[in-house]
């Protein structure tokens, strides 16, 4: 149906087999990409019996270049110095939020410092530590390992008849 | 390192040009008052003197106009003028009779039928600086790439136009033709449509 079109050139010379389309931002009705369907209709077929689909080709029309490069509107937009800062406002706000989380918990602990007692879990490492033979120091090669005494070593398995 | 280089000087004028007279059928003046239109002059002034190779304007795929300039390289000539062949003369078939040829190997009753071709009138058609679309043109569409692009030359199936830009729409001015009389028909008209595409045609559907 041509009321469906939603352009017309008007009629033109056939002669000419030529005819410049501009493309303008109101085509796209808003979006960014349309796919577009260009008939030719000659002057011996009525509107009424004009088939669209007969003579016909298929081409895609969009906004601009689909990389992410400042476009001319974008420019003019800058020069006039209206900018849209809003990914930039979120990007700052996230490290912002950390450093004052980080600052108000140093004081948090910078004021408690004499209510705090932790020499519990302190002693509690480094006795973790002390559960070696000997000296520490003597013990370098088995410093990880939590060595016991001889007669700590586990002996809850029954002996057999046949080992005894 | 390396030079610097120095961006070569363009020069851009803003100047109109100017109209100018010519003589048309038997005689009669006409005022041709040229217009550019996206970059190409349309009815400029043919230069005084011509030597074949100047520069004319052809199309690419999007419609976009391509100045070509013609040279000779060798004994052939690179970008040459393109060649219509006879896509643009109307042929007539032309009946001789053997008294009219006296051939020696014709029978008296017997009649020669030879193909004419007259060129067509190009008055205006000579003002166009464009390539013109013809048969030898069109491509092929459709998703199995089976169906011919009759009558367009321009745009090719399934390409990015974009706003803002001008884009030229070519067809085969002698494609359509009057039913009872072989014709062409005087005027047409262009059309646009939205086409409602699936997310599986955007290739956007998940298999």
């Amino acid at each position: 149906d041509l009321k469906a079109a939603f352009f017309s050139s008007g009629w033109l010379k056939n002669v000419d087999g030529i005819y410049p389309l501009e493309l303008t931002a109101d085509f796209l009705d808003g979006a960014y990409d349309r796919k577009v369907l260009l008939a030719i209709q000659p002057d011996n077929i009525r509107d009424d019996e004009f088939n669209p689909w007969e003579h016909y080709v298929l081409f895609r029309m969009i906004m601009g270049p689909r990389v992410a490069k400042t476009t001319k509107q974008q420019k003019a937009l800058q020069d006039a110095g209206i900018s849209d800062d809003t990914w930039y406002y979120v990007a700052l706000s996230i490290p912002t939020v950390v450093v004052i989380a980080c600052v108000a918990m140093y004081f948090f602990l910078y004021l408690n410092r004499s209510h705090r007692d932790i020499h519990n879990v302190k002693d509690f490492a480094i006795n973790q530590r002390r559960r070696v033979l000997g000296k520490f120091k003597d013990f370098k090669k088995y410093k990880k390992i939590n060595n016991r005494p001889y007669s700590e070593l586990p002996t809850h398995t029954k002996k057999t008849g046949k080992q005894n | 390192r390396r030079n610097v280089i120095k961006p070569k000087e363009t020069t851009t004028t803003s100047e109109i040009p100017k109209p100018w007279l010519r003589t048309i059928y038997s005689g009669q003046k006409e005022v041709v008052t040229p217009t550019v239109i996206a970059g190409v002059t349309f009815s400029a002034k043919p230069l005084a003197t011509t030597n074949g190779l100047e520069p004319w304007i052809s199309l690419d795929q999007f419609g976009s106009p391509k100045t070509k300039r013609p040279q000779i390289k060798g004994a052939k000539t690179k970008d040459a003028r393109p060649d219509y062949s006879t896509y643009f003369k109307t042929v007539a078939t032309r009946t001789l009779s053997y008294d009219e040829l006296k051939a020696h190997n014709m029978e008296e009753d017997e009649v020669y039928e030879e193909e004419v071709f007259t060129d067509e009138d190009d008055t205006y058609v000579s003002l166009n600086p464009i390539i013109r679309c013809t048969p030898d043109r069109y491509f092929k569409k459709g998703p199995a790439g089976d169906i011919s692009s009759e009558p367009f030359c321009t745009p090719k199936e399934n390409k990015e136009l974009k706003v803002d830009n001008t884009y030229f729409v070519s067809w085969y001015t002698k494609f359509f033709q009057k039913p009872d009389t072989d014709e062409t028909i005087e005027n047409v008209q262009l059309h646009l449509f939205y086409v409602k595409e699936s997310i599986k045609d955007k290739g956007l559907k998940k298999r």
